[in-house]
């Protein structure tokens, strides 16, 4: 039990290495309170921005979080990659800077796995191969197929 | 397996009947506050089986039922990819029904006809999909995933391993 | 005690429906679940946007859920209006439309009392009377202060 | 009472001194992601008198001391207009500062003069100022508020009213 637990943990931290510096300058990892024992202890996220020094995921900003924790949720599923991804507003916390490089990783990422991205950032639009709208009259939902180019009046 | 297409009616703000016709790589959705965003992302958990309410952000089935209009009932029908044969049906396209009426009674479809409900779990099991997984992240769980202590995080590893 | 418990609380449901129509079309009002007992019952916070629906808070959207909270907040300030409010990025699931709007009602607010607000939106830094903007460099942050048309450069 | 002036050093990611003046109107703090914007609201919770560590984002209170410099210590002072004299110290501005040092002891100065923490707090608390106040919205925090059950927020009445 322990050597399997051991084995997978390895795996999901090596893809989470991987992912996270797709996504941004830095590195991201997971270590074992408890090596010798482990399921005595918990599991630390460990994040690292730039040429900051490396922090756990709750001492990390709000922006910092999101990222990590977006590599964090790949690196752990449990079909590896999964079918398809749905994703609601996951940079609502994000600067202009970080929205784009998670955009351009989402886009590289959406050749092996379909994503279905819900967001209200140009930036990640843009990245997009199809764009829906969502309107609402009178408490009634539409949706309808937007071109990139609208996107960016309708958003205004 | 992806998701081909979707189609709503009667399912919270989606009175009348909507289709998403999703392309394989990098879709995306936006809109106003409030136009019915999330929603979409519920009738997708709500076709692949959720019977959680709380995860479909509402207190009671049935108050995913679309309020203010005549039909009673919510329909939603979710069409995935079987090209590799994943899921194990015979045929290319799998579409999946489900119907919640009024008075709380279900029904759940396979291309068209009828089937319970352990047969479509056992379905996308065998698929590795489900309502719940991890890589269906809602709005403003990120904030819940990052302040995981230490300890929480090992029991959703133990549970994923 | 359940009188003056009535008497504050129909205070602060009039400063809230007075809040929130400042900011977004639309009405929010507080109700008792038991009016005849009112501790034995909780308080349900209300909010109507645009020509839908009144609908709990918990079963509104995430941007929707903002607003109303904010202006909740405010409402319920024991000694009202506070002498200073301190925001941190409370428009971060707004959409334009709405920041925009919480941007103009935090501008006519700001004359009576003073506010501190953390924002990445270039919505709600243009209104400001003065802009802060926070730098990192090798882990040390620093703040210098911001001209309005310098920020659009740099939130680019 | 207004915010006039805030100044760190050694406090959190603010290693050297920094001042930031603020007017009385609408300010505005922007940056990118972790540069220390938050880390600007932890600093005037601190300077009032926050003495918990998870309000201040941290696991214990010598986490606030920044880490990797040579000073150990964190200063951070508020000062606060008093025109009105709505805190009861005889001076038209009032300057609270707040030091912790890494052994963990802590000193208050008041206008410079050393001060005890509970003349501080009995002082704030005449102006209605307290550092977890409703008026004070640390980041995502505004999602625990929404998302209160009605008898929660019953409880949150009862203790402001
Ligand atoms: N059963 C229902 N009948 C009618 N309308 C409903 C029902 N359930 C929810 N709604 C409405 O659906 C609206 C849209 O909700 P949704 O959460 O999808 O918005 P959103 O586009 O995600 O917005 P945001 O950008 O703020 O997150 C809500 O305002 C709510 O009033
Ligand atoms: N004691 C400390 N010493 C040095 N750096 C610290 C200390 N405590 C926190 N930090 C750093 O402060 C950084 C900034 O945090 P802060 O939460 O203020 O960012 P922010 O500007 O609010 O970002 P966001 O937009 O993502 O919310 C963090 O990345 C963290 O590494
Ligand atoms: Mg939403
Ligand atoms: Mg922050």
């Amino acid at each position: 039990k322990k050597e399997a637990f051991i084995k997978s943990f390895e795996q999901i931290d090596k893809r989470l290495r991987e992912i996270f510096k797709q996504i941004v300058d830095g590195n991201a990892w997971l270590e074992l309170e408890n090596p010798d024992n482990p399921f005595d202890g918990g599991v630390f996220l460990i994040g690292q921005f730039g040429d900051k020094q490396p922090r756990e995921s709750a001492s990390l900003s709000g922006g910092e979080k999101a990222v990590l924790s977006v590599a964090f949720l790949m690196a752990i599923q449990s079909s590896y990659p999964a079918n398809f991804y749905i994703f609601d507003e996951i940079d609502a916390n994000l600067d202009a800077e970080k929205a784009e490089k998670l955009g351009n990783f989402l886009k590289k990422w959406s050749m092996s796995s379909q994503i279905i991205l819900i967001s209200l950032k140009d930036t990640m639009l843009s990245k997009a191969d199809k764009v829906f709208g969502v309107y609402e009259r009178e408490g009634v939902s539409q949706v309808i197929p937007l071109e990139m180019s609208k996107v960016s009046n309708e958003q205004q | 397996v992806y998701i081909l297409k979707l189609e709503l009616k009667g399912f919270k703000s989606f009175r009348d009947h909507t289709t998403l016709e999703f392309t394989k790589g990098f879709n995306a959705i936006t809109g106003k506050n409030g136009s019915g965003k999330s929603n979409i992302l519920d009738a997708i958990r709500f076709a692949l089986g959720s019977n959680s309410p709380k995860s479909l952000r509402e207190s009671r089935m049935s108050r995913l039922i679309n309020e203010g209009s005549r039909n009673k009932f919510a329909r939603v029908s979710i069409t995935l990819s079987n090209e590799n044969g994943s899921i194990p049906v015979n045929s290319e396209k799998v579409t999946i029904t489900r119907e919640l009426m009024e008075d709380g009674t279900q029904r759940y479809f396979l291309n068209g006809k009828r089937i319970t409900k352990n047969a479509i779990e056992d379905l996308l099991a065998a698929a590795s999909i489900s309502s719940d997984g991890l890589n269906i992240v809602p709005q403003g769980s990120l904030n819940t995933i990052a302040d995981m202590s230490p300890s929480d995080r090992m029991q959703l590893l133990q549970e994923i391993i």
